[in-house]
């Protein structure tokens, strides 16, 4: 075991971490130093396999996995103390949490430098792998799997790729989450799932079907993405608009929204900076990627309004 | 995305206090701990509109799949994903089924010829979250390589 990385006990623990924890840094290249904490399994390490986890975004930190998904611990509400997780996925297999690409969570880079492309982030993916297995060179034989959830669907695919020409790793496969598996099919699909799930009314989706649709209505004759029917596409972009005003959880339509929370923490914070991370950036991230599938856009083309510069007649009606 | 209705602001506060980046191991010149950098994901370049050349050569290269969803997520939708498994265009070995957790029905599964897809029902998009023991099971069923 890398050593210089041990974790005994967090702060917030009373008592030690009876299985082998380690955090510190992988090296990507071009001076990328990526964080990751590898946490044993609590069944046989030495056999059983061995299973790196990613977080999507892009841009989002796979401590959230570690911390509130499927890592071994949660931090209480509070923050003031750590409890266990009785369904850690760390009893079935060892598991690396990567923090990717550099500049996400803890991970950075020498140059400061954070622009990169999908297949700039599998290469440094790969090279914390190939630099994972240099620090814990006796897990190199163990089975090893590839997880992640969201925009880990580029991440893990893009990242497999690369590892089939890897004979040294024992690479075995992969499981991908609500995965940003393909932005048309995702785009068209988020109609159906709208009208499917009572979010949309049936005039509108009469409306969108007459102008999207041709010899019927299904996944292969409408299109509501790449539509070259100019009505059609401003449907879709009223059904966008109305969607995100309606104050869901987009990430989950039968949960509440904490958004109530989030706006007192906006305005109860001095810094409005940190007001508007935990405010608007949070709403703007997630309907970017809805928008980004429902027009055929990249993120980078879509102009996003902040939550906070809405008015207060809109902030009341959602 | 990050989490947009989920208040991760506790987490963030720890993350960020002295004692925890210290036990840690975190590097001096790494910056505060956000869930999400907004720096990395605007200035982040998409290439790949579809993975689907990458997951049909992984699996055709004998990789073992999983791609499920929460399936009352509305950023990544089961409906989407599912379209996406069909249209890799491998043959099927079981129809759509539903599949079991402590008698109760856990989601929905339709096996392939090198891998599975699975809905968890009741799920949003942070699946381990939100179903955290159908979870477990679903992910100690795939290690396993055994049919749901």
């Amino acid at each position: 075991a890398f050593d210089e990385d041990r974790v005994v006990r967090l702060p917030g623990q009373t008592k030690d971490i009876p299985f082998g924890m380690y955090s510190g840094y992988l090296n990507g290249s071009d001076g990328t130093h990526l964080h990751y904490v590898f946490v044993e399994s609590t069944g046989n390490p030495a056999t059983d396999p061995l299973l790196l986890w990613l977080n999507g975004g892009p841009g989002c930190s796979s401590m959230l996995g570690f911390f509130t998904e499927q890592g071994p611990f949660r931090v209480t509400k509070t923050g003031a103390s750590i409890e266990p997780n009785p369904f850690a996925w760390n009893q079935l297999a060892s598991m690396i949490f990567l923090e990717s690409p550099a500049g996400v969570g803890y991970s950075y880079n020498d140059n400061g430098n954070y622009t990169i492309d999908d297949d700039g982030a599998s290469y440094n993916n790969l090279q914390a792998i190939k630099s994972f297995f240099i620090k814990f060179p006796q897990f190199k034989r163990n089975d090893f799997y590839l997880s992640g959830e969201s925009y880990a669907g580029v991440y893990i695919p893009t990242l497999s790729i690369r590892l089939l020409n890897e004979t040294s790793i024992n690479y075995k496969g992969f499981a991908i989450g609500n995965g940003y598996l393909d932005q048309v099919k995702l785009g068209n699909s988020k109609v159906f799932f709208s009208y499917y799930h009572g979010l949309i009314d049936r005039d509108q989706w009469s409306a969108l079907t007459s102008q999207c649709c041709s010899n019927g209505v299904g996944e292969d004759s409408c299109e509501f993405v790449q539509s070259s029917n100019p009505t059609c596409t401003k449907l879709v972009g009223k059904l966008t608009e109305a969607i995100e005003s309606s104050g869901l959880n987009p990430y989950n339509i039968y949960d509440r929204c904490q958004t109530n929370n989030d706006l007192r923490r906006t305005t109860s914070l001095s810094s409005p900076g940190i007001g508007r991370k935990y405010g608007n950036h949070k709403h703007a991230s997630a309907w970017k990627l809805i928008k980004a599938t429902l027009t055929g856009h990249s993120d980078h083309d879509i102009e996003i309004v902040p939550r906070s510069t809405r008015t207060n007649s809109q902030l009341k009606g959602s | 995305g990050s989490p947009p209705c989920i208040d991760d602001a506790d987490l963030e506060s720890y993350l960020n206090r002295r004692d925890v980046r210290s036990a840690l191991n975190i590097h001096p010149s790494a910056g505060q701990w956000t869930d999400c950098n907004v720096v990395v994901e605007e200035s982040y370049i998409n290439i790949y509109r579809t993975l689907k050349d990458q997951v049909s050569q992984s699996i055709r290269a004998g990789k073992r799949g999983l791609i499920y969803n929460g399936d009352v997520d509305l950023v990544c939708d089961f409906l989407g994903d599912q379209w996406f498994v069909e249209d890799l265009g491998f043959p099927s070995i079981t129809p759509y089924i539903p599949w079991h957790v402590n008698n109760q029905t856990a989601g929905f599964v339709k096996h392939f010829e090198g891998f599975v897809m699975a809905t968890v029902r009741g799920s949003g998009h942070m699946v381990p979250t939100d179903q955290p023991q159908v979870a477990y099971e679903m992910i100690k069923l795939f290690l396993k390589g055994q049919n749901f």
